[in-house]
């Protein structure tokens, strides 16, 4: 899966995703990515949000609006809710993801459960990009 | 507001030996995106862009590069979404297209509906104008063993519930 979260000086945000899926998975068969609320969801007044991940176990959680919900609810940062919530999915349902935020503030949540997942964002003029937990 | 953009390149359980292939990806496709914001673009052309950028490099499980279903061809999914008024655009079941994200923002901009998929969202695609390639031209080497090791996991009787979407060799049960 891939996907992308972006905001703009006027506080304009997109969000867009995308994926083969899942190896094996039988024919027909629907992930998170293309559901709203699961894989992606962008909202100006709360913020943006892309997964990836293990998508029965995104979709079953709602786990981009969960995020949002917690940014929204609880006044948490970006990577408050998004580490927040994907840790409660996980622990729930064992399936593990990773997601990508930005919210209204400009601020900044990257987090997964599974072993790594590639992410990179500029800011300013500055790129940082990572794979691994803590990077 | 300083203007941002993210992107991701999938999770699971990416090897070493993938990790090169991802960095480059993630750092072109986010450079390509934010040129498009820099150049005055919109957040939906610049979050189109950079997911095109990774659709089209085989290191990642979208567009050309993507997984396959048990039946041995790829089923393709995305989504794409504005902030400020909440429209979006969906889209399942694609095959033999090589940008779904692309399928995804004209049924939003082109449509009075959010999501549509199978064979009326190919004939959507067609009319549309969108190339219908050969069926195998998005397969790789790399999908095909993927498939192969996964079928041959079924019958070892390896719990395959958390199957791969990340294509590594020495972790037949990695999370997707």
């Amino acid at each position: 899966t891939v996907g992308a979260v972006a905001i703009d000086r006027e506080g304009n945000i997109a969000v867009a995703t995308s994926t083969g899926g899942i190896t094996g998975k039988v024919a027909g068969r629907i992930g998170d990515t293309p559901i709203l609320g699961a894989g992606t969801y962008a909202d100006n007044e709360i913020g943006g949000v892309s997964t990836t991940g293990h998508g029965e176990t995104l979709m079953r959680f709602n786990a981009a609006q969960r995020i949002l919900q917690k940014i929204s609810c609880h006044n948490m940062s970006a990577q408050e809710a998004t580490e927040a919530a994907l840790k409660e999915m996980t622990a729930r349902l064992v399936g593990t993801g990773g997601a990508i935020t930005i919210d209204k503030k400009g601020q900044i949540g990257i987090y997964f459960t599974s072993k790594r997942m590639a992410w990179a964002y500029i800011k300013g003029n500055e790129l940082h990009y990572g794979i691994n937990a803590g990077e | 507001m300083e203007p941002i953009l993210i992107v991701h390149g999938g999770a699971g359980d990416i090897t070493e030996a993938r990790v090169p292939g991802k960095f480059t990806g993630v750092k072109k496709a986010v450079r390509e995106g934010f040129k498009v914001l820099s150049d005055g673009g919109s957040v939906l052309d610049a979050v189109e862009k950079a997911v095109c950028s990774m659709e089209l490099d085989d290191n990642f499980n979208a567009g050309y590069g993507s997984v396959l279903n048990i039946e041995g061809y790829i089923e393709m999914e995305a989504s794409i979404m504005h902030g400020k008024d909440l429209k979006a655009g969906c889209c399942t079941l694609i095959k033999g297209i090589m940008h779904p994200i692309s399928v995804a923002r004209r049924v939003m901009e082109k449509t009075n509906h959010t999501f549509l998929g199978g064979e009326n969202a190919m004939e959507f695609a067609r009319r549309e104008n969108f190339e219908l390639l050969p069926p195998d031209s998005l397969i790789t080497e790399n999908a095909k063993r993927a498939l192969e090791e996964f079928k041959e996991n079924q019958k070892k009787g390896v719990d395959t519930t958390f199957a791969r979407t990340e294509l590594d060799k020495t972790e037949p049960n990695g999370t997707g």
